[in-house]
């Protein structure tokens, strides 16, 4: 489903460059829940926003179902993403002038779905987050936690074959993450999704087929579920 | 040091209205480290937000070091903060069009201290909790945990008497959130300030005096240390 070779990203900070990934080969295969690992600043946001066509790669390939991501023009990434793909940032990046439902609803409106469909599928997916009760609220009237919730119900809401989560249960208790983490699984498994997901929760790795570890912008090692 | 009676907070989204907090009381004495603990959605930030004066709470008083909290003016309320609370925020708040040095540097400006040793002070914070490499750095050009590193850069370089930490751990790695709970005490006890910490991070919990459990808008219980 996923195939990287020889990634490479490399960021310009004045007369300074920075090496966010080195030189990254990774395959990731269909329905795969696969985890990755690693300290602060050691490249696991950036090696996702490649993947996803959010940026584009110093060097190397990313292939998804075929298609090949570095190669694509803007607007065929934006539609490539809108079809496949579904993202939970690391910052939420919620829209702060539409409610819970709307900025849920968001992916559904690209996918050219009704908007009686689209508030009843947003509503049924945000009360498995736990929102029920608010629907109606805007980013700046939930707390930190209900924002991230929403940012998963968006990019699971369109049952896209790919989820990116840029740690997705940064701001939630261990009970909520619990909770999530088990939805987000049975959801993938039911809809045969790759999950690739980005965490420093160890209990949250637990739930991975594989763990991907990531030291300064390389693979040190993985891990099979097995074996963990 | 810190004396909250009958705190509530209530607020209204359209016809609705939520009750934030419900009727907290809290004595935090000088030097304590002091963790909230509780759910998302809990109420913990906005415990957090108005004992700093940051809201206004709907019912309740609140004392900083003799000073009624809630009775004062917007005008008075800034200064106060600028002189006795460093707040790291849920969500970072920095300026992003400014460097990581110069963010931290703000409130030392306050303060009336000069260029030089601003940018001295705020380099030698920036070091402790690991991003020497990044002074230069604007919001954009850092990780989430860069980020959020920044934040508790600036909420502890002016060694304000007072410092909220809201979930300052969230987006580090264990080994990074262990290295910069020991900066963060060993600052605080040096420098006899009161730490009051918001977390989901038992591990963060366990470096506190006292624990206290937040459900539903009111304290659930308290656990000092030795029963911890
Ligand atoms: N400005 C606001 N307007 C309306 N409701 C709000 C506002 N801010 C917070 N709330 C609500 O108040 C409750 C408590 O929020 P708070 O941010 O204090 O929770 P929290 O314990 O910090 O959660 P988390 O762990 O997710 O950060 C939540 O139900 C939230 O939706
Ligand atoms: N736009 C950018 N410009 C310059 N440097 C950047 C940029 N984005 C990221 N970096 C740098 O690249 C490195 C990797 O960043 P990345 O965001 O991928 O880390 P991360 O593993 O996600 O960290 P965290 O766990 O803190 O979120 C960091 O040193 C960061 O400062
Ligand atoms: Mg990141
Ligand atoms: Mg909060």
């Amino acid at each position: 489903a996923i195939e990287i070779h020889n990634l490479r990203k490399v960021y310009k900070v004045g007369s300074e460059k920075i090496v966010a990934l080195d030189n990254v080969s990774l395959d990731i295969t269909p329905g795969e829940i696969c985890c990755i690992l690693g300290t602060s600043g050691s490249g696991k946001s950036t090696l996702l926003n490649l993947i996803a066509g959010l940026e584009k790669p110093s060097k190397g390939t990313i292939k998804i179902n075929g298609k090949h991501i570095e190669k694509m023009t803007e607007k065929d990434l934006a539609r490539f993403r809108q079809r496949n793909i579904g993202f939970v940032f690391q910052s939420y990046n919620l829209l702060s002038s539409l409610t819970a439902q709307e900025n849920v609803s968001l992916p559904l409106i690209f996918r050219g779905i009704k908007k009686q469909v689209r508030d009843e599928l947003a509503a049924d997916i945000l009360a498995a987050v736990g929102l029920k009760r608010h629907l109606k609220h805007k980013p700046t009237q939930m707390s930190g936690g209900q924002q991230q919730r929403v940012g998963i119900a968006r990019a699971f809401v369109s049952k896209p074959p790919v989820v990116f989560a840029d740690e997705p249960t940064g701001n939630l208790d261990s009970r909520t993450t619990l909770e999530i983490m088990e939805l987000m699984l049975e959801i993938a498994h039911e809809n045969h999704q790759t999950l690739i997901i980005v965490t420093h929760d160890s209990h949250v790795a637990s739930f991975a087929d594989r763990i991907i570890h990531i030291l300064d912008g390389n693979i040190q090692k993985i891990k099979k579920k097995e074996n963990v």
